[in-house]
């Protein structure tokens, strides 16, 4: 089994798109999948369909009344693919949680005691470098970083990898760079620039496939589909599935 | 003085580049402006080209060392524009100030001692609802929403409004909506239909100038400038023109 914390401070740089669409394609791939939300905004959960007035319970339940996580899995109507939920009363974790010791460690607890057997676990994480993303790097063997193919998402990227280093040190001695990802690349000079500097930092760690702006991907989650089930000729679709087999690949 | 905070928990909704170019044009317009960089990413001091290795002191010294605002403060070479800049260090302050009694009230302070008048104050808040944004929401008053014409940027908004009557109720008594902006806006059906729900939502609260999606608004970070001083023609230079004025004539 493979953990992957999909993960990067920077907003909107496609974090959610990436996991909910990753997750769906190594499912149709043949892979069984499992995919945890861990951001208390919720899109992955949405993204792929689910109602979060229906839930009983949720990542919020296992992390802090620790019931066991098959409790709060779901499967989805998408091949090989099951899914963690996340509602609203996440975000009160990081407070509730605060003088609790192993804090960061709960996540890991859970995923450790599960007795359902996946391929991967993919985790959706928020925007933040709090305690959700501090406990999906403590039990994560990897991570995967979207990058948007705009000027600011550079600058984030020191930050990044310095709670990275941080992770390693103290959390998690394991955790690697799995790849990084190209996001919402198009044609302008500004997205070739950022993607030569993105390649020329990171080199053989930045995945050959990159994902283009598209509207039908952005159109997708408002459907609760994942792109190759809502129009599977898409670009977002193919470029999805590509990268897929490429984190396949690399994965030996 | 008018002290803004521009905050919402979703990322990457335009944020920075609303601050940095409603900021500016405010300045364009004659008032004097303070704009306040608040996310440890520091996108909104690089957006004014300000390098932060020359920095003596920033927005992390002003909070955790509580020296003098005005030390912090560097005059910006756009009219009437002045910036408190923010470096990576920022990222440590909601574990520095954890237990530090009224944690939340540092940036008020510093504001109500500032010697300084300006005409607005406006504050980049992070995409997240920690304590460096509590500290925005403490001192300010009102609240600008930009909100990006996507199906995501709608789920977020329940957690948003959720959080400013927690701030109304403990914080700040007087902090009300200022009004919210539609951002990225593009011809496609899904950006019309999000626009429709918002202003059924909000209805006067959001102001009738949106922000189109477009080029020049991307690249002018990559130049350290606001965009009516990269491109004064273009539509984004002269869409954010218009928001201030719009941000005036609210503001009486
Ligand atoms: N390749 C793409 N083409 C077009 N739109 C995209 C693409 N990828 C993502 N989007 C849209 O851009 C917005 C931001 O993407 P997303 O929400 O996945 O980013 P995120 O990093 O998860 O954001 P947050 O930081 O808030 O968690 C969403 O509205 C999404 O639908
Ligand atoms: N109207 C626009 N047209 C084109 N690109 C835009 C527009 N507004 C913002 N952008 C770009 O979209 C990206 C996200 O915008 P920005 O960084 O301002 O959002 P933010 O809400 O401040 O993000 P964060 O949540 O990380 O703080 C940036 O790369 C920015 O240059
Ligand atoms: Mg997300
Ligand atoms: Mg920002």
């Amino acid at each position: 089994m493979k953990v992957i914390a999909v993960t990067n401070q920077k907003g909107g740089v496609g974090k959610t798109t990436s996991t909910v669409n990753m997750a769906a394609s190594l499912g149709v791939l043949g892979h069984k999948v499992l995919m945890i939300d861990m951001d208390p905004q919720g899109n992955a959960t949405t993204g792929l369909g689910i109602n979060k007035a229906d839930l009983q319970s949720c990542i919020y339940t296992v992390l802090v009344d620790e019931i066991p996580i098959e409790e709060a899995v779901i499967q989805t109507p998408f091949q090989n693919l099951w899914v963690v939920p996340a509602t609203i009363n996440l975000s009160g974790v990081d407070l509730e949680l605060a003088s609790v010791i192993g804090r960061e460690s709960r996540l890991k607890q859970a995923i450790e005691d599960m007795q359902q057997e996946f391929d991967y676990v993919l985790i959706d994480c928020p925007p933040s470098l709090g305690l959700l993303t501090l406990n999906a790097l403590t039990v994560s063997n990897s991570i995967i970083v979207p990058i948007q193919a705009e000027y600011y998402a550079l600058e984030g990227l020191t930050q990044l990898l310095n709670t990275i280093r941080l992770a390693q040190r103290h959390l998690n001695k394991e955790l690697v760079i799995e790849g990084i990802v190209l996001t919402m690349v198009n044609k302008t000079n500004l997205s070739a620039e950022v993607e030569q500097e993105v390649r020329n930092i990171f080199d053989k760690k930045v995945y050959k496939t990159t994902i283009s702006r598209g509207v039908r991907l952005s159109e997708a989650p408002s459907y609760g589909k994942p792109i190759y089930y809502y129009d599977q000729r898409s670009r977002g679709a193919q470029e999805y599935l590509e990268l897929a087999k490429e984190v396949m690949k690399h994965g030996n």
